[in-house]
């Protein structure tokens, strides 16, 4: 009997082989079957992309440019189709990001060229791709990239939009300061809201659940914080939207609500080292307007002051807030028409567009800053649970 | 050490092109 002589690791190169008839296969068990929350969940992060690049890797090693377009092209054919078939599943659509990006770092890391090889080991120089530039191949993996972010955020965009105007406007979770009369009984504690409305825990919760996935699949940090910058571009301007068409959200405790609420937010972000992610700053807006409906309007000091703070609000969202305010009881006065005017005649140099809402499906700019792995290709076992029993490690 | 043979530029189609090369059927196409 030949005697099974185990390899050590050292003798392999990083690379698998297969046969041209098992593209499919792979493809197949390793795109189109796998389930995130399944076989998927023990792999190390970036797995598939590291196989995927792995069988890339032999096939240009071959010198064999057929196999390397035919693998490239049905890798990113079964992405797209999978995005296509489970596309509105955040967890699926933030696999298959984390992977597409891992296997665009590689094509980049493993190229030759010397911009992305500054931080590999001399090992992992070796295992460079010897017969192929793939810069093209590259731009069009970062154009499937791309997609994919775009779908990811509108998954998350999707599960967010119900909790927001209800978490961040509607429900009360500091007791009492709307100055509505305590009932007999004492009001719902502020995690119990009404069946079927969500709160602000709902939001962060949700927050931290996307975050974890993410986390999870391998995302870079670097797109973790643009995904995150978005998700507060989102429920910032969604809430603002909602508190200058409605009248009832217009009052001195609504302000005290909604300043707690984007305490509660950045304290989500600090938890999570995220500060620095550009998330807070889309929150000025709603911060300004929350503040607006808590500072004093009768002056021309009060003028003044308005129009220094509001500066990332326009006219005529200020104007909006000021005409909607509600006084919270009899004692106060609504703003009167003189201030407005006030107001009104202060701005009036400001160069703004006149738009009273914000975009709410505006999607900023995404980049995948190249992010080489110090993971070695020659370490790489394959988990019999893929099903990949026809790749030969070489 | 000998200089690396330049390597071959392989020009790429772009997505949607590829998307016509569809290695198999799509079971949910119409």
């Amino acid at each position: 009997h030949p005697v099974n002589i185990p390899r050590r690791e050292k003798d392999f190169q990083g690379m698998l082989e297969y046969k041209k008839e098992d593209e499919l296969k792979l493809v197949k068990n390793l795109i189109l079957e796998l389930k995130p929350r399944g076989v998927a969940v023990n792999l190390i992060p970036g797995l598939p992309a590291y196989i995927l690049f792995m069988c890339l890797r032999h096939a240009d090693y071959l010198n064999d440019d057929q196999k390397v377009r035919s693998l490239l092209t049905s890798v990113i054919n079964s992405i797209k189709k999978i995005l296509k078939k489970r596309g509105d599943d955040f967890e699926t659509v933030s696999f298959w990001l984390a992977n597409t990006c891992r296997f665009l770092h590689c094509l980049k890391q493993y190229s030759g060229d010397e911009q992305f090889m500054k931080y590999n080991t001399p090992k992992q120089n070796d295992h460079c791709l010897s017969n192929f530039d793939l810069a093209e191949y590259r731009q069009v993996l970062s154009d499937l990239a791309i997609q994919i972010y775009q779908q990811l955020i509108k998954c998350m965009e999707n599960i967010l939009q119900p909790m927001i105007v209800s978490g961040m406007l509607e429900h009360e979770t500091i007791q009492g300061v709307s100055g509505v009369k305590p009932t007999g009984l004492r009001k719902r504690t502020s995690s119990i809201a009404d069946e079927g409305t969500y709160t602000l825990d709902s939001i962060l919760r949700q927050l931290s659940s996307f975050h974890a996935t993410m986390c999870q699949h391998g995302t870079d940090p670097e797109l973790i914080k643009q995904v995150v910058k978005q998700q507060f571009y989102i429920i910032g301007a969604v809430t603002l939207n909602n508190l200058l068409l409605r009248k009832d959200m217009c009052s001195w405790s609504k302000g005290m609500q909604i300043r707690y609420n984007v305490s509660q937010l950045e304290e989500w972000l600090r938890d999570k080292n995220l500060m620095v992610c550009g998330a807070k700053e889309t929150l000025e807006p709603l911060i300004q307007a929350a503040q607006l409906l808590q500072v004093k309007k009768k002056t021309d000091e009060d003028a003044e002051a308005i129009c220094s703070m509001c500066n990332t609000l326009t006219t005529a969202q200020i104007v909006k807030v000021l005409n909607l305010y509600t006084p919270v009881n009899a004692f106060e006065e609504r703003v009167s028409v003189t201030f407005i005017r006030t107001i009104q005649n202060r701005l009036r140099d400001r160069k703004e567009s006149p738009q009273l809402l914000l975009d709410t499906k505006t999607i900023y700019p995404v980049t995948f800053p190249f992010s080489p792995s110090s993971l070695a290709l020659e370490t790489i076992q394959i988990p019999s649970s893929l099903s990949l029993g026809f790749l030969t490690r070489v | 050490r000998p200089l690396p043979r330049p390597r071959i530029l392989l020009k790429a189609p772009t997505l949607a092109e590829m998307e016509e090369m569809n290695l198999f059927e799509d079971e949910d196409s119409p």
